[in-house]
């Protein structure tokens, strides 16, 4: 609840008109940066907890942390570039099912994918990052490549899960 | 292989001879569009009267009626796979894009990177991108305005008064939070592109859509910020990336269409969280 409070908060801020339509002074825009990434940074634990209720693990001793990748819309994620191995879930926020196609950006060439939720093994596709976006400033990803699936059937309000891992010949290479 | 196009078997999506981008429909519906970027001069003046009142974080407001054309370089590579066809584009040293097509999706994405917008001639810019349908609207065309009603606009129009407008583009520009659209006056067709965040957008020539992507501007407005609409990080102005969804066709069957539309508004609103776990050879059971 104390978490949820502090986003419930930063939502609340967010309304306002000036946040809404971008009419804030620049120090006032920077503020309201900073109070949407320290609360949907929080928002990790509250993510957390939720996925081990729904898997039935609340109890459990084993302490996963699952982290969100706030900079993929400029292709960047520091937990799916620097591992060879990686689970992702993802969650769907409709009412309805989804089926999309999900990047993520990575280092390795080849990567086998698996859907943990039907366990079989999807197609997926490596496509370079445009030059342009690896020239953003302030980007500082290592990240060359994104790693494409397509996600099939996401239930409303529910989430799948995926296994990643780097094919094993080129392990070394993206550990390195 | 070497190829000059992507799009599947619905659409041809080729880098035209002026480095636009042309799509044409493998149906029997026969559309066409061109993309393309272009940008407005922000107006500047003094705000001592509203004559004088330059553009800003409140208002759009052109310095002249003009339309400015990028000279493109022929720069563009094409990436084909099982999942994704790709063009990768760059218009000049701070416009690049991608233009994209998936497998199993009959909408095209245009995936747009642009800034820092250079100010060394000391003139704010604003820029759009215009997708330009061979559908003759007849002046009309439609947004869905504050997300919830969808309004039927009317070029150099206004449905209760007699309108005469001094400044024409600005005066034609409206609100579009997830969608505008365009119909044939003639034929069963439709045009619509669906934006990541909130636009503005018009049509000023029958069959085209505009949308403002960008803006960097020299002058505050005197709507009361104090400011110019002049953002900096990095000691350099901001680069914004987004898309818009483009999906058209034949309407004869209204009902799926529609539906095909509201799931892509949804899609692109609502875009599905992820979450990331590293794992490692020895923890990856537990984890399942």
């Amino acid at each position: 609840e104390k978490e949820l409070e502090q986003f419930r908060e930063a939502m609340g801020v967010m309304q306002h008109h000036d946040a809404v339509t971008g009419t804030e002074k620049q120090l006032v825009a920077d503020d309201y940066a900073r109070l949407l990434y320290e609360n949907v940074f929080n928002n990790e634990n509250i993510a957390a907890k939720s996925i081990y209720k729904w898997s039935n693990q609340e109890n459990s001793t084993l302490e996963w942390k699952t982290y969100s990748c706030l900079e993929l819309n400029i292709s960047s994620c520091v937990y799916t570039e620097n591992s060879s191995d990686f689970a992702v879930i993802i969650y769907n926020s409709q009412s309805q099912p989804v089926s999309t196609y999900v990047r993520l950006p990575v280092n390795g060439n080849s990567y086998e994918v698996l859907d943990s939720t039907d366990n079989v093994k999807i197609v997926s596709q490596i496509v370079p990052i445009p030059e342009r976006v690896l020239q953003i400033p302030g980007r500082e990803s290592k990240a060359t490549k994104e790693l494409v699936f397509r996600v099939n059937d996401l239930p409303p309000l529910g989430y799948k899960a995926y296994e990643i891992s780097a094919k094993s010949d080129m392990k070394e290479e993206t550990l390195g | 292989e070497s190829t000059n196009f992507i799009g599947g078997d619905l659409y041809t999506i080729t880098v035209d001879d002026s480095g636009h981008i042309a799509v044409q429909y493998n149906d029997q519906s026969d559309m066409n569009f061109v993309q393309s970027f272009h940008y407005y001069e922000g107006a500047e003046g003094n705000n001592k009267v509203y004559e004088n009142r330059s553009s800003g974080a409140y208002i759009f407001r052109p310095k002249t009626s003009e339309i400015h054309n990028f000279v493109y370089e022929r720069d563009y590579t094409i990436v084909k796979g099982p999942l994704v066809e790709e063009i990768h584009q760059n218009v000049n040293e701070w416009i690049s894009q991608v233009v994209r097509v998936y497998k199993q999706e009959e909408r095209i994405e245009f995936e747009w990177l642009i800034g820092p917008i250079p100010i060394d001639d000391k003139q704010g810019k604003e820029i759009v991108t215009k997708y330009t349908s061979n559908l003759n609207s007849n002046g009309e065309f439609y947004t869905d305005s504050n997300g919830r009603e969808t309004l039927k606009r009317k070029r150099d129009h206004r449905p209760t008064w007699n309108l005469r407008l001094y400044e024409p583009i600005a005066g034609n520009y409206y609100p579009v939070t997830t969608k505008m659209y365009l119909k044939d006056k003639n034929k069963p067709l439709k045009f619509s592109v669906f934006t990541d965040r909130s636009q503005g957008g018009t049509s000023m020539k029958n069959g085209e859509l505009e949308l403002m992507i960008h803006r960097r501007l020299l002058n505050d407005d005197a709507f009361g910020v104090g400011e110019a609409l002049n953002e900096v990080a990095y000691n350099t102005g901001l680069v914004v990336r987004g898309i818009h969804y483009v999906y058209g066709g034949n309407t004869k069957n209204l009902d799926a269409f529609t539906l095909k539309e509201k799931k892509l508004t949804l899609e692109l609103a609502l875009r599905p969280s992820i979450f990331v776990t590293p794992l490692t050879q020895t923890n990856i059971d537990n984890w399942r």
